[in-house]
């Protein structure tokens, strides 16, 4: 199941390295690494088709952030954002660029202790495709700094 | 901190590090073995809030997120030696990599049952939290703890959020708040959404975009509240979803970065982020044999005046 355009051949390598299974205390009854266990995947049951209920229990009670690399198209911000707005939470900042090393780092919108977040340029595993950026916005987010 | 899960000598790190890291295994779920590696922050671990990171799938290996997204040491490509990552989380935050379900990566269960779902997904990693509080590290207790993931965790994590807060009367955990990044929060809104990133984005053009306003959207305008492109039973408008869903994902785009290469690799024809995506195969694939079956009907009924 291992993703489509993605080459996870050096993190088999490493991970299935012997020496690297002693180093990190995997028994020698586990099985290889595998970056993707289609067995798991295959007979995962699915129980929700919207992850709703569980936002608007949340939000009532404690901060989070969603954020999306904008060009993604597995889970598109968009959806995301539809999603985020379907909340009907009291809106706190309107809708603006945030910045990072000089540049666009994306868009914010704030919301009763849900911030959404885009990251320009990023695509799904943002803090790899944006490092910087991804850091920026962790950062702004844990220690309730302006993005 | 269990010092039979430190790691005290990690094949391919040629540079120094300023923190501790360890690797083991929290108890979850019915005997379930869930592998953990835990990176401290290299700035105030006492202090610093801790961070759970967890990949998607359902079915994927958070190693993903440590060893490639945002942990301190990166695989460089010849899948041997490390490389120092200066944008790691674990500048800012202590980071806890959990692989979960069991069978993923190196989680195991000991009675080789790697069938589980949402909920019991969410029990364990609960379970193995409390496992992580409470026997191995429980100098961590008071930080400000937050539940972080990406992908399909945008299930993992909402679901985990709510068991540890609504446990917090039989086990506190210093809960501050959660991050989804990229994630699955809602199939209905993913799948009807990504038409109109695609169309927005030049990835088709005007002809098939105004069959598909025509064929699934209500009114001339089309909107997300007018258009259902997720479950409509609607013929032409499920031929026309199925052609845009084919270039989003079917025809060579690298689906996880439009613009980036899409190079050849480990990859196979599903995706570890599939949980979107199977769910709009596996509707088309029921639209479509809804769709030959109908065709096939006709073509024995002989109505050919069927319009």
């Amino acid at each position: 199941l291992d993703p489509p355009c993605t080459n996870g051949t050096n993190l088999l390598d490493y991970l299935n390295m012997p020496e690297v299974r002693k180093a990190i205390h995997i028994p020698d009854h586990v099985q290889k690494f595998e970056l993707c266990n289609d067995e798991v995947n295959m007979n995962f049951k699915r129980e929700y088709d919207t992850m709703k209920p569980q936002y608007q229990y949340l939000t009532s009670k404690i901060r989070g952030l969603v954020y999306n690399g904008d060009i993604d198209m597995a889970c598109n911000f968009l959806g995301d954002e539809w999603f985020v707005e379907s909340l009907d939470l009291r809106v706190l900042e309107k809708r603006r660029m945030w910045h990072q090393g000089g540049q666009v780092g994306g868009f914010v919108k704030r919301f009763q202790n849900l911030d959404l977040v885009t990251v320009r340029g990023a695509g799904h595993m943002v803090p790899e495709d944006k490092p910087g950026p991804a850091l920026k916005m962790l950062v702004s987010f844990l220690f309730k700094k302006p993005y | 901190a269990p010092a039979e899960d430190a790691i005290t000598d990690l094949p391919g790190l040629n540079h120094t590090i300023g923190f501790r890291h360890f690797s083991g295994y929290l108890n979850g779920a019915q005997g379930k073995q869930l592998h953990y590696w835990f990176v401290e922050s290299s700035r105030d671990p006492a202090n610093d809030p801790l961070v759970l990171w967890m990949n998607g799938g359902p079915g994927c290996s958070s190693m993903e997120g440590l060893l490639a997204e945002l942990g301190p040491y990166q695989v460089n490509v010849d899948g041997k030696t490390l490389r120092e990552n200066p944008y790691a989380w674990n500048t800012v935050a202590n980071v806890l990599f959990l692989e979960a379900p069991a069978c993923v990566g190196f989680s195991y269960d000991p009675n080789d049952d790697c069938r589980t779902g949402d909920d019991e997904t969410s029990l364990s990693n609960y379970l193995a939290l409390q496992d992580f509080f409470l026997h191995k590290f429980p100098e961590y207790r008071k930080n400000e703890f937050y539940i972080t993931g990406e992908s399909y965790a945008g299930i993992y994590v909402p679901t985990l959020a709510v068991r540890v807060l609504k446990g917090q009367k039989d086990f506190t955990i210093n809960l501050q708040g959660y991050a989804i990044g990229n994630g699955l929060s809602s199939y209905e809104l993913n799948d009807d959404s990504i038409i109109f990133f695609a169309y927005f984005h030049g990835l088709f053009g005007d002809e098939l975009w105004n069959r598909l306003v025509s064929h699934c959207c209500t009114g001339s305008r089309a909107s997300k509240e007018n258009c259902n492109f997720y479950n409509s039973y609607w013929p032409l408008c499920i031929k026309s979803v199925k052609e845009a869903s084919d270039i989003v994902y079917n025809e060579g785009l690298n689906m996880y970065n439009l613009y980036d290469d899409c190079p050849t690799g480990t990859g196979g024809n599903f995706t570890r982020y599939e949980a979107d995506l199977s769910n709009i195969l596996r509707k088309h694939k029921h639209h479509s044999d809804l769709l030959q079956k109908t065709k096939e009907r006709i073509v024995q009924l002989g109505e050919a005046n069927l319009t």
